[in-house]
C-alpha cells in the first residue's frame, strides 16, 4: 500500500538510580 | 546521617517502537528520535547491562525509603514475563545468536544533547516490523553505554555518526540508507516522509507512519515550511531538521494573546526530548509572563500551580500557530509547579510535551516540514500516500521568511515581551526543587534563606 504505519508506545522512562539527577533524563 | 525521602520524578516517559532483528528474530524497544539519524541496540554483553544486572547501582539506596507508583498499562503493551535486566525490559541484541548478523567493521561514537552516549560498531542484519522486513540493514551495536534502551534515529542522513568519526577513526565520512531511507529503497514507501502522531499526553499509544499522511488525525491547514539549510550540511555542528519559528506567545482562557517573542530562532521538532529548550531571552519572557522564577538545576521556572491552568504556549512558524497545551510542560512538585522550558543559548528544542499537541510531517527528500493542530477526536483513518508533495499540505505565508545565520548570533533580531526582565538564574531558593520535592519534616537547608533577585535589564537583540 506504499505506507507503513507503526505504533509508537509511550513507555515510562526507568529513572537512572547512577545519576545525579532529574537532568540527565530530560532530552537526548 | 538521617533518612532522606527523596521522590522519583516520572520523566513523562519516551515513546518507542518494536522491532524484530536478526535470525531468530530478536525483539527490541527503540526509542523514537526525529532529532538523531543512527539506530543502535544495546549489545546484550555490554557491560552496562550486566552492571545492571548485578544491581550494584542500588547499593546506595540504603540510606533512602523509596515510594513507587504502578500504572497498570493493556495487557498487550507489556508482557508478564520477568525482567532480570532493565535492559532486558527494553530488549538487547546479541549478534552472536543472530546467524544473519555481520559486523562491517566500522565504528560510531556518538553522543546526545543530554550528555548519554552510545560506542560500538556498526553491522548488518535483517529487520522486521509487522509483516515488513528489511535485509541487510544497517545499524550500530552498542557495547559501550549508559542507556537502558536502543535507538531509532529517523533525522537526515547528514545527520549520520559516519559523517563525523573522520578525526576519531580516520574514516572517510560517507552516508548509509537509515530507516526511513531503507523503507523506500525496499519500496514499502513511495518517498523518505513520515508523519509523527504523539497523541494525547495520556495516551498509551500514538503512532508514525512513513510514507503517508494521516488526515484524520489533524485539524486546520497543515502548512510547510523548509528545513533551514544552515543545519542540513555535512559540516553542520548540529545537523537536523532544523525550522524557522517566528515568534512565541501565550494563550489565556480568554483568548487573550501576550507575545512573549517575536524573534526568529531556529528549532527542532525532536521527539527525542522530553521537554523543551529555548533561547534565554524568550524562555525568560514565557516565564516571567507566569511569575516564573528560573532554575538552573531543575531546568525550568518555578511557578504558583494556578498561573499554568487551562494556557496553550503557541508558536508562529510563519503566518500560522501552533498551540500546545502548558500543563503538558509542567511537573507539580512540592507546593510550587516546575514549568519545563529550558533556557539556553544554542540548540533550541522542542520536544513531546510541545508534539503532542502537533502533527508533523517531516520530508527528508525535499527538506520541507509540514504541520498542523493535532486532533483526538479518533475519527476514522484517512490515509494519503506521499509520493510527490505532501497531500493537503499548502506553503505556509512566511516560508520565504526564514531565521538566517549570523556569526556569534544564535537567534535572530527583534523585540522580547518587555525588553526589561528579572533574571532569576541564581535564585537559590528554588535551585533544587525536584531534588528537595518532599523533604523530611526533620531537614533543613540553606533553602529556607532569603534570597535577592538579580535584576538584569536587557536591551533589544
Amino acid at each position: 500500500n506504499s505506507y507503513v504505519k507503526l505504533p509508537v508506545q509511550k513507555l515510562a522512562n526507568i529513572p537512572d538510580m547512577d545519576s545525579q539527577g532529574a537532568s540527565d533524563i530530560f532530552k537526548r | 546521617d538521617e533518612v532522606f525521602n527523596s521522590t522519583l520524578v516520572n520523566a513523562l516517559g519516551m515513546y518507542v517502537v518494536k522491532l524484530e532483528i536478526g535470525t531468530p528474530p530478536q525483539t527490541v524497544y527503540l526509542q523514537v528520535d526525529t532529532g538523531s539519524s543512527d539506530m543502535y541496540v544495546n549489545d546484550a554483553d555490554n557491560a552496562y547491562c550486566e552492571l545492571m544486572s548485578y544491581g550494584s547501582d542500588y547499593a546506595s539506596t540504603d540510606n533512602y525509603e523509596l515510594t513507587a507508583t504502578f500504572t497498570e498499562l493493556p495487557s498487550s503493551t507489556i508482557s508478564s514475563e520477568a525482567y532480570t535486566t532493565l535492559c532486558s525490559y527494553w530488549g538487547a541484541f546479541s549478534a552472536s545468536n543472530s546467524s544473519t548478523f555481520k559486523y562491517n567493521d566500522t565504528h560510531f561514537d556518538e553522543t546526545y544533547g543530554d550528555g548519554t552516549y552510545y560506542k560500538g560498531t556498526y553491522g548488518t542484519d535483517v529487520v522486521s516490523l509487522g509483516n515488513i522486513t528489511l535485509e541487510s540493514f544497517s545499524f550500530g551495536v552498542a557495547n559501550s553505554t549508559e542507556n537502558q534502551a536502543g535507538i531509532l534515529g529517523i533525522s537526515l542522513p547528514v545527520g549520520e555518526n559516519t559523517d563525523s568519526l573522520e578525526n576519531a577513526y580516520n574514516i572517510t565520512p560517507f552516508e548509509y540508507k537509515n530507516f526511513p531511507m531503507a523503507l523506500k529503497s525496499h519500496g514499502k514507501i513511495e518517498k523518505t516522509a513520515y508523519s509523527l502522531f504523539l497523541n494525547e499526553p495520556d495516551a498509551h499509544f500514538g503512532s508514525i507512519l512513513f510514507g503517508a499522511v494521516d488526515k484524520s488525525k489533524y485539524s486546520g491547514q497543515l502548512y510547510t515550511v523548509p528545513m533551514l539549510q544552515a543545519f542540513n550540511t555535512i559540516d553542520s555542528l548540529n545537523p537536523g531538521m532544523f525550522v524557522t519559528a517566528q515568534g512565541v506567545a501565550i494563550v489565556d482562557s480568554d483568548s487573550k494573546n501576550k507575545t512573549a517573542s517575536e524573534v526568529q530562532f531556529p528549532v527542532l521538532f525532536d521527539s527525542g526530548t522530553t521537554y523543551s529548550t529555548l533561547p534565554t531571552g524568550i524562555a525568560d519572557a514565557i516565564g516571567k509572563i507566569f511569575g516564573g522564577k528560573y532554575s538552573s538545576v531543575d531546568q525550568g521556572y518555578i511557578v504558583d500551580c494556578s498561573k499554568v491552568n487551562n494556557t496553550q504556549l503557541s508558536f508562529d512558524f510563519g503566518g500560522f500557530n501552533i498551540s500546545a497545551n502548558i500543563s503538558n510542560f509542567v511537573t507539580p512538585a512540592k507546593d510550587r509547579c516546575l514549568l519545563n522550558i529550558e533556557a539556553t543559548d544554542s540548540g533550541f528544542v522542542l520536544g513531546d510535551a510541545f508534539l503532542v499537541d502537533a502533527y508533523v510531517v517531516y520530508d527528508l527528500e525535499n527538506r520541507e516540514v509540514s504541520i498542523a493542530q493535532a486532533s483526538f477526536n479518533d475519527q476514522e483513518e484517512d490515509i494519503k500516500i506521499i509520493s510527490d508533495g505532501v497531500p493537503g499540505a499548502t506553503t505556509a505565508p512566511g516560508y520565504y521568511s526564514t531565521w538566517v545565520y549570523t556569526p556569534g548570533s544564535p537567534i535572530g533580531t527583534g523585540d522580547f515581551y518587555n525588553i526589561s526582565w528579572t533574571s532569576y538564574s541564581e535564585n537559590s531558593e528554588y535551585q533544587t526543587l525536584i531534588a528537595t520535592a518532599i523533604p523530611s519534616s526533620s531537614s533543613s537547608s540553606s533553602s529556607s534563606s532569603s534570597s535577592s533577585d538579580e535584576t538584569t535589564t536587557k536591551n533589544r537583540n
